[in-house]
């Protein structure tokens, strides 16, 4: 038997707005210790990673590991059905082919529950090697997915630069060229506003729009997000999911000929 | 000028 049960349902729904885009079907793995889902996109270029801890449902049962494989399409527009202040429970008996979701408003009054199909995926697991990164970029997410919708006019590209006197995005193509530099904050009232850069070696690595703009799907999530990067490895997008978990996106960099 | 790398040339398939 499992079940999770989330007060806070309006996370789930987020977490299906950050990576629906991304993804059309994944697995999500359930053990003991929470749920975990991690999938490349159909061209190999990105990978999400997301990451519930058990602790952080309100309720949580798992007695036999389980791999529920998901049309994410579908799984999406069933948690359309349910309202942002509804709490959220997936439910599935011990190697079921269906998934129940469980949808109460606040006062009890509504509850709806609809059944979906699980699906058999043969997916590509990815071991990720730990990384020491070089450069981490905490930035508030609004403002990252500012930045990388305003560069997107310029060019498919995007050239992250991180040095000790702060962070430059940059774009090139047809129209011109398009630079923000954003420097570290001294002093802010408030954390999630914040540019906190932790660099060991300065990095310059260069990045598809399309998948940036894809990440930044996660901003209603968290009010700040990270950036990851050492020389020549996929760069990490990371945002939190409230308290109960993250959401990372690995993407490889563009290269030169 | 620049090319995408994929993230199977970085990552190892477990």
């Amino acid at each position: 038997m499992f079940e999770a049960r989330l007060v806070q349902g309006s996370l789930l729904k987020k977490v299906l707005d950050a990576i629906k885009e991304l993804l059309n079907e994944a697995s999500w793995d359930c053990a003991d210790s929470g749920i975990q889902l991690q999938a490349m996109d159909n061209s190999h270029v990105s990978l999400v990673s997301v990451n519930l801890r058990a602790e952080g449902f309100d309720k949580y049962r798992c007695d036999r590991n389980l791999i529920m494989g998901m049309d994410l399409t579908s799984m999406s527009k069933i948690l359309k059905c349910a309202a942002n202040d509804d709490i959220i429970t997936m439910k599935a008996q011990d190697n079921a082919d269906t998934v129940t979701f469980i949808f109460e408003s606040p006062s009890q009054e509504k509850v709806s529950d609809y059944e979906m199909k699980l699906m058999n995926l043969d997916q590509d697991h990815l071991g990720i090697p730990e990384t020491d990164y070089a450069c981490v970029i905490k930035l508030p997410s609004g403002e990252f997915a500012r930045i990388c919708r305003d560069l997107s006019n310029f060019g498919e590209s995007i050239v992250i630069a991180c040095s000790k006197e702060g962070v430059k995005f940059s774009a090139a193509g047809d129209i011109g060229t398009g630079n923000i530099k954003l420097a570290q904050t001294s002093s802010v009232d408030k954390e999630e506003e914040a540019v906190i850069i932790e660099m060991q070696e300065p990095v310059t690595l260069t990045f598809a729009c399309r998948y940036l703009n894809m990440f930044t799907k996660a901003t209603p999530l968290s009010p700040q997000v990270s950036l990851s990067m050492s020389p020549d490895v996929p760069l990490v997008v990371e945002y939190s999911i409230g308290d109960i978990g993250q959401i990372q996106y690995f993407l490889a960099p563009k290269i030169d000929d | 000028p620049n090319h995408q790398t994929s993230l199977s040339s970085y990552f190892i398939k477990s």
